[in-house]
């Protein structure tokens, strides 16, 4: 099952490595440019849209997002690259209720990316129907793996949405609300 | 099966990225130091050990491999990241008999690392005894999704190695002689 080697591998190549250390970067951020990230702000929080669609620019997705700025990069000697880099991204989230912004530092969940691009490649044997189940495994196995493991609780928010189901202002709606 | 999704994985999210940009980085880089990677040398050598052993620092695989300096970054918005940074090591590769280090842009195939962990997370269901099939599985699949890619022809070479099988010294060696 391609997801739950996916999911292992987000938690053991990524999600390991970078949790643990959001919190100091936060810190570092705050130090050079004030407090922005509210209590609720200081998790990575990630979207998992079911319909695996993964843009790569977020206000693409919805206009109530804006870019805001990058955390400082955390940079580790990995297999063989010296410094190589981890970021993440903060993201002015706009409530249409209360018109005043939320910052987040959010993204992606990204080997939903390579999901979506195995349907389209006819040669890795992926169905698109099979696509959805494998989004909600992949979404399962990973908050399973992760609920495992004290050192990350609270530093996370896993945010899974059936965007086939729902319409296209779902986003902002749904994590501004979320927030 | 767990390896064919990170052979795709690792090239739909990175190779497909980084192989048509490595000539340019290579060009960006000899303009700032000096030509010091040969024509063979202007290839990303891919390192895939059958037993998932991957190290963070290759110095500590062998003597022989020294670390250099760092290609330049590429910078790329992906999945909500801004600028996501993809670089790549050199390294010199001393030669037992010519005494004349090589330069080599070098680094290992992390998702071997994944592999190797999630036989040691028992969470993971996977045990050790199909971790060399995967890690074979893996370097198949790779090999056969490259050599269907004509843009990415020339600007790779993988490196497969049996390392339970064949000696401590089987690095700069086998590396050093293949280039
Ligand atoms: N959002 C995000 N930011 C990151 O910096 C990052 N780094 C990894 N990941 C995701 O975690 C998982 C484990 O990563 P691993 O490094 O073992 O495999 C990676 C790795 O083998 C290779 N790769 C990707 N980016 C790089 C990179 N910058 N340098 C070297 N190798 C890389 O290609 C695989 C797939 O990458 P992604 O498809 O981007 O998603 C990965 C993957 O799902 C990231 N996700």
């Amino acid at each position: 099952n391609v997801a739950h080697g996916l999911a292992w591998s987000y938690y053991l190549g990524y999600l390991k490595i970078v949790l643990p250390k959001l919190e100091e970067k936060i810190n570092q951020y705050h130090r050079e440019y004030g407090n922005v990230l509210q209590q609720k702000g200081k998790k990575l929080y990630i979207l998992i849209p079911f319909s695996c669609k993964v843009l790569d620019k977020l206000e693409k997705v919805d206009t109530n997002i804006v870019f805001y700025q990058n955390l400082p990069e955390l940079l580790v000697d990995r297999a063989g690259i010296k410094s190589r880099s981890y970021k993440h991204s903060i993201y002015l989230i706009y409530d249409q209720k209360k018109q005043q912004p939320h910052h987040c530092i959010l993204e992606y969940a990204t080997p939903l990316r390579s999901l979506f691009e195995m349907t389209n490649d006819s040669a890795a044997a992926f169905s698109k129907e099979q696509r959805l189940d494998q989004a909600k495994l992949f979404y399962r196995t990973l908050k399973s793996i992760l609920n495992n493991v004290p050192e990350v609780t609270g530093s996370y928010r896993l945010i899974p949405y059936d965007d086939d189901l729902e319409g296209a202002e779902l986003g902002p709606h749904f994590v501004s609300e979320e927030i």
